[in-house]
């Protein structure tokens, strides 16, 4: 069957939300909690800490300003935790 | 600051250009390296010479995906270059992605904007999250041949190396904020029911169903245009908005997001004596096809549909416009005018001829 658009589109959100996380907030590689799951979710804080950092609303949540943000070019330094 | 405050224990630094890009002609490599290079030295006691076969405290390269430091490239866009904090071995090194479309002007990713972002890190300098910072994250393009260092950079570097050893020390443009009380205004004017606010290089854009206000560079929409409109007005019947560049004597058609084939003309064409060099503000009237174009304490008033200007102008703008002397911006908007001058705006009633309110200039804001 062919896939759904939308939920394909979704899974390339949480793709891109994961690696630029990974690459940029320390999120742990091996962690790799999922969006919808309940409880602590490191996943959500690091989101928040990213949001927070480029003025976006706070919402731990990948919304489109925050999806938007993650899809600019950008430097490869991250913003936290020491490069080397 | 980068943790730990790493920084370089002497202030003559060497630097090597290991590669080149074929995206690029050596020299224009080298020219933008030694450019960003200058945009650090000019506000530090830092100077930087060049060496060629020889280990240097700044080894700048182009890399390809993985270039074995533990952080590989991703291809075209998305990660453009890293750099590394003072130190020794990779410590200062600039890598920068070679599959990106690297090009000395505003088309793909500017080398110049890039090394000099990237040797902000060299030096020990950390993101900065001022969105007009050379050291904010993301890749924002101005023209070379405009740039100057924000004062959040300069404030960053002599914070680590301390003043320039020149007697004037530089000062760089900061980043508006919409609900600073002091922010001033270049020009204004409506686009599609929005309003859009010109600030230096920055564009503040609020829409009138929206709360917050969205700050962007100038750049973003009309990279030919990357600062410094000082006037803006918009044709509604023609959906196209005239904008004008300070002490450039021309002026700019834009519909949408592209500007109009033939643009610049000179400010002449609109019958302006060529002894106006510049115009501070312009509104156009939709009902009755009017623009008025103020300039210094005078203004003009301009027929759109007979496209000349109409007789008996230019006219003292506080004969006509109740105690408004100077204007910096002005738009208007239901129906009534808005003109700008310093922090102060007033609301003027066309059909009455009189101010009708006064406001701080940031009350479009919801400060």
């Amino acid at each position: 069957f062919p896939v759904d658009p939308e939920k394909e589109d979704e899974g390339k959100n949480i793709d891109l939300v994961e690696t630029y996380l990974q690459n940029f907030y320390n999120l742990e590689k091996d962690h790799r909690p999922h969006l919808r799951k309940g409880g602590k979710n490191h996943l959500a804080e690091k989101l928040k800490e990213m949001q927070e950092f480029f003025g976006l609303q706070v919402t731990g949540k990948p919304d489109h300003d925050t999806l938007e943000m993650m899809n600019k070019p950008r430097c490869g330094v991250p913003d936290v935790e020491q490069y080397v | 600051f980068t943790t730990g405050n790493p920084k370089w224990k002497k202030n003559n630094l060497t630097y090597r250009i290991v590669n080149y890009t074929r995206k690029m002609r050596q020299t224009d490599v080298d020219a933008a390296i030694q450019k960003a290079l200058n945009v650090w030295s000019s506000v530090t006691p830092l100077t930087f010479q060049k060496t060629k076969d020889k280990i240097a405290d700044i080894m700048i390269s182009f890399e390809y995906r993985d270039h074995k430091d533990n952080s590989p490239f991703d291809g075209p866009d998305g990660q453009l270059a890293h750099a590394f904090q003072p130190g020794e071995g990779l410590g200062g090194d600039v890598h920068l992605d070679d599959e990106e479309a690297w090009t000395k002007d505003g088309r793909g990713y500017n080398l110049f904007i890039v090394v000099a972002h990237e040797l902000g890190h060299s030096l020990g300098l950390s993101h900065s999250n001022d969105p007009g910072a050379l050291m904010y994250p993301n890749y924002a393009y101005t023209d070379p041949k405009e740039f100057r260092l924000p004062q959040d950079d300069i404030d960053g570097i002599q914070a680590i190396y301390g003043q320039s050893n020149d007697a004037v020390q530089p000062t760089g443009p900061t980043t508006p904020q919409a609900c600073d009380p002091n922010l001033t205004f270049d020009a204004i004017t409506t686009l599609r029911g929005e309003m859009m606010f010109f600030k230096g290089r920055y564009m503040l854009r609020k829409h009138p169903e929206r709360s917050e206000t969205e700050l962007n560079f100038i750049s973003l929409f009309w990279p030919n245009l990357p600062s410094g409109i000082q006037a803006a007005y918009e044709n509604i019947e023609r959906d196209e908005i005239l904008l004008f560049k300070g002490n450039e004597d021309k002026y700019w058609v834009v519909r949408g997001y592209d500007i109009a084939y033939g643009y610049p003309k000179p400010i002449y064409r609109l019958g302006f004596p060529k002894t106006v060099k510049r115009v501070n503000a312009a509104y156009s009237d939709e009902t009755t096809g009017k623009t008025y174009f103020f300039v210094a304490d005078r203004y003009w008033r301009y027929d759109e549909n007979k496209k000349s200007m109409d007789h008996g102008y230019p006219r003292k703008i506080i004969q006509d416009f109740g105690k408004i002397g100077r204007v910096d911006a002005v738009f208007q908007k239901d129906g009534y005018v808005y003109f700008f001058h310093g922090t102060t705006q007033f609301q003027f009633d066309p059909r009455a001829k009189r101010i009708v309110n006064q406001m701080k200039s940031i009350s479009w804001f919801n400060c």
